[in-house]
């Protein structure tokens, strides 16, 4: 599990049967008396398909109980909320829920002086560049997990710089500041940093549970120096090498800037399932969505951060190679509000 | 804590606004970015984990940025 504490976020990353939401109430009291911080701006919450919900503490059991959970926080009247299953409902899919407070002049007892315009350019800069990849993995290569456990007579310390090295973590962003640990008997996190990005990776590699997650916010701009990285693909790409997993779920988040729909819960999707799967030459499009109406196209390359930033995702075409031994299972292209949001889903090729 | 285990991950991602009494806040985060949620002390957010049941292990910073490994 991971946190990241920026001046104006909190990012709190955990697995297992932690209660993450249950310490919602203190993060927002923590921030209001400790730091004057009282006007929450957004909130954005996510897991996976739920696996074993019958053993997880409530509100954790299921999509549901979180979601009123949160609304009970994050109450209609002061902010638009959402919660989205993204993906098959019966497959790999994705929990999300958002939180944007209301500006609505007309909503009913609200002050009529907006508490929230002063802050709107500073805020602006903050959000310029938000843009979130995250590429999760199961069915793990066992052999490739054997680095992932502690060794007899291995510190703690040695075998996180072990693992690091010789498992091609070490290799995907070498210029970060890294933080890691090797957990006894196995498994590992990892946190990096770079300026004001970080990525984040978490593995539990026995076979009951075969799983490793990779998160970052790093922009290509500042990954490809001094690496040669082209696009998010080849990240991906990199990724996916160090644990070849049998299924892989990738998803990117832009945040839209200031004024672009974050005032509405309208979701448009457009969704692009396995019906190519059986195609031939698939491959070649892993990220490639169709473009929607007319307008500019933005890459997912190098300097494309701040069109995908900018752009309206209906607009956006993600560009870029295969990922080599892998079929596209699913893909679905997100407007949410505030966020846009890609989601693609990958399985091995039988060998 | 293999039980019930499920590998992906919770995601909570809280943004705040400073208010219009923490005026002298926001001057200090264009200055030293130093602010707003990075004055808390580990003790606090310990605190706060505990209610996750989660514990610091080890942790790092930089001029941006506090970051946090966590058990579990």
């Amino acid at each position: 599990s991971s946190m990241f504490v920026y001046s104006h976020k909190i990012i709190l990353k955990t697995c297992g049967t932690t209660t993450l939401l249950l310490a919602l109430p203190r993060i927002l009291e923590i921030a209001h008396t400790n730091c004057g911080l009282e006007l929450v701006d957004s909130v954005f919450y996510s897991r996976k398909a739920f696996m074993f919900p019958a053993k997880q503490k409530w509100p954790h059991g299921n999509w549901g109980d979180e979601v009123l959970y949160l609304d009970t926080i994050f109450q209609p009247e002061h902010f638009h909320t959402s919660g989205y299953v993204v993906g098959k409902i019966n497959g790999e899919h994705w929990n999300l829920y958002t939180a944007a407070p209301r500006r609505d002049s007309d909503v009913v007892g609200w002050d009529e002086e907006d508490p929230y315009s002063e802050a709107d350019e500073e805020m602006e800069e903050l959000y310029k560049d938000d843009l979130t990849l995250e590429v999760l993995m199961s069915e793990l290569n066992p052999e490739k997990m054997k680095a992932f456990w502690k060794k007899d007579g291995e510190t703690e310390e040695e075998g996180a710089k072990r693992i690091y090295n010789d498992s091609g973590l070490g290799s995907i962003f070498p210029h970060t500041t890294v933080d890691d640990h090797c957990f006894d008997p196995c498994g590992y996190s990892l946190n990096g940093l770079i300026d004001q990005y970080y990525w984040t990776v978490h593995v539990t590699p026995e076979d009951h549970c075969s799983y490793a997650s990779f998160e970052t916010n790093i922009p290509i701009s500042v990954a490809a120096s001094p690496l040669a990285y082209q696009s998010y693909e080849e990240v991906v790409r990199k990724v996916i090498g160090v644990f070849e997993p049998g299924k892989v779920t990738v998803t990117l988040f832009s945040r839209k800037p200031e004024n672009k729909d974050r005032e509405t819960s309208d979701t448009e999707s457009r969704s692009e399932s396995s019906t190519s799967v059986n195609g031939s030459n698939h491959a070649t499009t892993l990220f490639q969505l169709p473009v929607v109406g007319p307008g500019a196209v933005a890459s997912w390359g190098r300097k494309s951060v701040d069109n995908i930033v900018s752009s309206e995702h209906a607009n956006m075409v993600l560009t870029g190679s295969a990922v080599d031994g892998y079929l596209m299972r699913d893909r679905v292209v997100y407007d949410l509000g505030g966020w846009d949001l890609v989601f693609a889903q990958f399985t091995r090729k039988r060998r | 804590s293999l039980i019930g285990f499920e590998g992906p991950e919770k995601l909570l991602e809280v943004w705040f606004r400073p208010n219009s009494d923490a005026k002298e806040c926001r001057e200090l985060h264009h200055r030293h970015r130093s602010c707003g949620l990075r004055i808390v002390d580990q003790p606090t957010w310990e605190d706060m984990l505990n209610i996750v049941k989660c514990q610091v292990l080890s942790r790092k910073s930089n001029d941006y940025v506090d970051e946090f490994v966590l058990s579990e």
